[in-house]
């Protein structure tokens, strides 16, 4: 914090660290940069977890993002020379949807943290925390992805087995697991053999959620056998809660801005 | 200027002017034209580090941009400024006529690109944002 934060031109071609600046000056040239960074103060995280799959879904997609050469806009690479194609499965009407994207937020699971009076396993239950959601934002899509790797057991070899999404509906507040119904929103017969993310479509639950927080129970994800047997997503290789940070289920949204924004003040 | 400044005995004046040019010495000229290669319209570099803003807690990429900005001026002749427009051109005309009423064209971005900005916001979701029209790729007199 010493330094200088703005680098100027000398004129010899170089650029150099630009005069000491007073702590008030300094702290107006913060403001000014978050008020063009659309922010009314500077986030504080608790924590961060750089490592997660949440994150390193956006930092692949950030650094797969290359300029248009008409427009001067920021578009995913069409080579896929970045990685994010193939490590998150990343499709062509996901890059359409990235590519009109503003802003894209990536959530990660609190759910095993949460809810701890409801009778379902707590690994697999996914909260996500839309509070921090712009209002002004339109919303294009949002989506949920589990990842599949290697099965232990051999069940695929015998029979299909099946992962069901469902959202936790409740009345307001409601968390006894009597009141709590649960609204399929998207199932896949998993592919024996297949290695890489399972995407599912979970625009109508965060819609609702963005609207009414108070609803947000968050979803359930449930493995069951060809027999209607419940099965722990682990023994089919499903990552869960509890399972390696880089494959942990997330959700991530994207945004378009609704209408031009008033030029700022400042 | 020699059209509108014409002495009724043309001759003499302009011998006038061309000895007080004479006069001038080739160093002066020199600093002339060091002076107007500094002012010429172009793009100047501009680097804002968040970094060393102390950032780094919430902003994960990138370490900082380079805005740029254009500065200089665009001043007669104007063929030989960066990215001229047409109607530069008109504009100077118009003020080498009136240089009290309209103002010389104006150093300004020709091309602007898009950065984005991969940072936590208070939750530890992760938001990546793309601001449009945030770094000048290229300056011109407009």
């Amino acid at each position: 914090p010493e330094h200088s934060p703005i680098y100027v031109d000398n004129h010899k071609g170089q650029t150099v660290a630009g005069e000491e600046i007073s702590d008030v000056d300094r702290a107006e040239i913060q403001e000014d940069l978050l008020l063009l960074l659309g922010l009314h103060r500077r986030p504080r995280p608790a924590f961060q977890e750089v490592q997660s799959s949440a994150p390193q879904f956006l930092m692949d997609i950030y650094n797969s993002m290359v300029d248009d050469e008409d427009t001067g806009d920021l578009k995913l690479d069409p080579e896929g020379v970045g990685s994010a194609w193939k490590d998150f499965n990343i499709t062509t009407v996901d890059k359409q949807v990235i590519d009109e994207s503003d802003l894209i937020m990536s959530f990660i699971n609190h759910g095993s943290k949460l809810f701890k009076e409801l009778e379902l396993p707590r690994s697999q239950l996914l909260w996500f925390d839309l509070t921090e959601v712009p209002m002004d934002e339109n919303q294009l899509d949002t989506s949920l992805r589990v990842y599949q790797g290697y099965a232990e057991d051999a069940l695929f070899d015998y029979q299909s087995v099946t992962l069901r999404i469902f959202q936790l509906i409740g009345g307001e507040g409601e968390t006894r697991p009597d009141d709590i119904q649960l609204k399929e929103v998207g199932a896949r017969v998993l592919e024996p053999g297949y290695v890489g993310w399972l995407t599912f479509n979970v625009s109508s639950a965060a819609d609702l959620w963005r609207m009414f927080p108070h609803s947000n129970l968050g979803l359930f994800m449930e493995v069951t056998s060809e027999g209607g047997e419940q099965l722990v997503p682990g023994q089919v290789g499903l990552v869960d809660a509890y399972g390696e940070q880089a494959r942990q289920p997330f959700m991530t949204a994207f945004f378009k801005q609704q209408q031009l924004k008033r030029p700022l003040p400042r | 200027l020699s059209r509108f400044k014409r002495s009724p005995n043309g001759k003499r004046g302009k011998k006038k002017r061309n000895r007080s040019n004479s006069q001038t010495s080739s160093s002066s000229l020199k600093d002339y034209i060091q002076k107007q290669e500094f002012s010429v319209c172009q793009k100047r570099n501009l680097y804002v580090s968040f970094r060393d803003l102390g950032w780094q807690d919430w902003i994960i990429a990138p370490d900082g941009y380079a805005a740029f900005f254009c500065m200089g001026i665009c001043s007669f002749p104007i063929n030989s400024q960066m990215n001229a427009t047409n109607h530069a051109i008109v504009q100077t005309l118009t003020h080498l006529l009136e240089p009290f009423l309209y103002p010389k064209p104006s150093c300004a971005p020709t091309k602007l690109n898009s950065i984005s900005v991969l940072y936590f916001d208070d939750k530890q979701n992760v938001n990546l944002r793309k601001y449009s029209k945030m770094v000048a790729t290229s300056c011109g007199c407009h």
